[in-house]
């Protein structure tokens, strides 16, 4: 193994990491997976700790580019140099970038994800039998809606297993629209585009309007690459056109004819000798998850290796299972020493069904804060020492974080402000309170308390009254989570159950408490705290937070203190 | 069974073919990676010959070394690989 000059390291054993932006080769669940397994390659094997970030500026910041992609090292399409990063360090240093000229998958072949259908998230299984006929790509054939489906078995008509693969149709990735999917025809720059475009932009990125005109609205999404997307070529992520027609001859599937390097390529169009729209089929790809493992050693300080079956050997090779050799793993220790004592795990939240597993690993800090979580603790003036918060909610566009007497702020740039004495601004209210949310409607400020809440308007408060005035059952200790529901309702949680109320009428809606589980799957069934922020709904359990989007997916998990306090 | 088609061979456009000869393929990969116009500590720029520098490759790469451009060193270049140079200055 070697090191960079200077045996170049992090000066700390908590690193964390950022992704900046995806591929379209392949769901963003995927790649997530892909650099967290990567990840824990080298901390399986040092004290290093992996903790994702979502914000702001974090050790290792990866990201995808094509050719020129922003450093003094352009990419060089398809093939060839696959991808580089660089050792410790600030700013670029540490970074890590991939070249989306490649085909990024698991390593051996299209790795598709599949969504909604009845197969919950499984992967395609290719080929499969469709009435009788064998299928080794998504097909939209049995549908009239266009939409790519695939089966999850290798016989559909046997076991009806059936989930959606990606498709522009059905989604968009990063952009600004909450993965909206394209609207088509869309109006871009006073012309109409009835699919994907690159148009407007110099990185190569297909993209769309996610509603019939971006001039007016500016919404966009990147768009997913079907599974049957072209690689490189002049018509990157567009579909491969069958049948197509070359030198007069009519294709039904990929050829290498008209090259003398083998490779697998079709037309995009009806016509190549017409159009000269073309790229590369699909092969077995890159797995993001050897490349990503071998330029985090970089970031970490390991330079390239003269062992052939080391990791950080400077050529590619697909291996199934652990990829470090030994010399990695002397190499890495060599820099951070061996991991030391037993895997800290987090409490294991008692969550409804399939929810994502939480970090695994708090970070030493988590540590420290924990411990002092068991004695009575002294109001800090650090919001990031703190591990539980009595009470969060968004109040005049700002978070507030509530506890023991006093309140943070993060304004919507992420500056965080205080300690601010709560008695200064609410002085009716105790030094605890569990829950607290502001009516859309009226501004109103609703705070909750054990078995009491306030209402307060302006300077004006009303209260303390029983939370049974609002139909609440008598035996109800507290309200732990609240969160606005369209004009007028909010909904109220207390572990297993919520209750919506009406707040014109100031009482709950009948057919309550309802199941959190039934409505909110994936989230933990305990949370202490719950509110609603920037179009999310947000559970907290400890130190973390599951964010569900408006469709009830969870779509994050992450730190309170890390993505929201922005500590 | 009939002669082999005599396959045509037509331009793509927009194809990155790298249609270099293997010398080309070996400048542009040493000097990529590192092995020539290494710049000396003290500053000097030194051309280290190629066939020096080709003995670097092939140590690194696990290969004969014989200094030559020869077939397993050719098909190693052509191989997908990490970016980082082997040799830094």
């Amino acid at each position: 193994y070697k090191t960079f000059d200077g045996d170049l390291k992090w000066d700390h054993t908590d690193v964390t990491y950022r992704i900046l932006n995806y591929s379209p080769d392949m769901e963003a669940s995927l790649i997530d997976d892909a650099f967290a397994r990567a990840f824990k390659v080298w901390s399986d094997v040092t004290p290093l700790t992996f903790t994702r970030l979502f914000d702001g500026i974090a050790d290792i910041m990866i990201s995808f580019g094509k050719l020129d992609h922003g450093d003094p090292y352009p990419f060089d399409g398809k093939d060839g140099l696959l991808a580089h990063a660089y050792p410790p360090g600030e700013g670029t240093q540490g970074d890590a970038h991939f070249d989306d000229d490649e085909y990024w998958t698991l390593g051996s072949g299209p790795a598709i994800q599949t969504r909604y259908g009845n197969a919950e998230g499984a992967m395609c299984h290719f080929p499969f039998l469709f009435e009788g006929t064998s299928y080794s790509t998504c097909t939209t054939e049995g549908r009239t809606d266009g939409l790519p489906w695939c089966s999850t078995t290798a016989d559909y008509d046997k076991d009806k297993k059936f989930g959606f693969c990606p498709s522009e149709l059905l989604f968009t990735f990063d952009g600004n629209s909450n993965e909206a999917p394209c609207v088509f025809p869309f109006v871009f720059d006073g012309k109409k585009y009835d699919s994907c475009t690159t148009e407007g932009r110099n990185d190569g990125y297909r993209w769309c309007s996610t509603t019939a005109n971006f001039d007016t609205d500016k919404k966009y999404g990147f768009c997913p690459n079907r599974d049957t997307a072209v690689i490189g070529g002049n018509s990157e992520g567009e579909p491969c056109h069958f049948p197509f027609t070359f030198l007069g001859n009519t294709y039904s599937s990929c050829t290498s004819e008209g090259r003398n390097d083998g490779k697998l390529w079709c037309g995009t169009t009806s016509n190549y000798d017409t159009d000269k729209k073309w790229g590369f089929c699909p092969d077995r790809g890159y797995s993001l998850f050897l490349v990503a493992a071998h330029e985090f050693g970089h970031a970490l300080g390991l330079d390239h290796s003269n062992i052939k079956d080391a990791l950080m050997y400077p050529m590619y090779k697909y291996v199934e299972g652990f990829p470090l050799h030994r010399d990695d793993i002397d190499g890495i220790q060599y820099l951070y020493g061996p991991r030391t004592g037993p895997e800290p795990t987090a409490p294991q939240p008692r969550t409804t069904t399939s929810s994502p597993v939480v970090p695994t690993k708090p970070s030493p800090s988590d540590k420290t804060t924990t411990a002092s979580t068991t004695t009575q603790v002294v109001p800090s003036d650090d919001a990031c020492q703190i591990k539980e918060f009595d009470a969060i909610t968004e109040i005049q566009k700002e978070l507030h974080f509530f506890k023991d007497g006093r309140y943070w702020k993060i304004s919507g740039n992420g500056e965080r402000k205080g300690p601010f004495m709560i008695s200064a601004k609410w002085p009716a209210l105790p030094a605890v309170i569990n829950s607290a949310f502001e009516d859309h409607l009226t501004k109103k400020i609703y705070f909750f308390s054990e078995r009491q809440f306030w209402v307060y308007s302006g300077n004006d408060v009303l209260g303390p009254r029983k939370i049974e005035k609002l139909g609440l059952p008598s035996d109800l200790d507290k309200v732990e989570g609240s969160m606005q529901r369209g004009k007028g309702k909010v909904l109220l949680f207390n572990g297993e159950n919520f209750w919506r109320l009406d707040v014109k009428a100031q009482l709950i809606d009948r057919g309550y408490p309802r199941f959190t589980d039934a409505a909110f799957g994936g989230v933990p069934i305990d949370s202490h705290d719950v509110f609603l922020y920037k179009g999310f709904f947000y559970f907290c359990r400890e130190s973390f937070y599951w964010r569900m989007n408006a469709k009830r997916q969870v779509d994050r998990v992450g730190y309170v203190k890390y993505d929201l306090l922005k500590c | 069974w009939c002669l082999p088609l005599k396959s045509v061979f037509v331009t793509f456009p927009g194809d990155v073919i790298k249609n270099m000869t293997n010398t080309q393929l070996a400048d542009e990969y040493l000097k990529r990676y590192g092995y020539v116009d290494v710049l000396q500590r003290s500053g000097l720029q030194a051309v280290i010959s190629n066939a020096k520098a080709l003995k670097k490759l092939q140590r690194q790469l696990g290969l004969e070394e014989t200094g030559l451009l020869d077939q397993p060193t050719v098909d190693a270049m052509k191989q997908p690989r990490c970016g980082v140079p082997d040799i830094r200055n």
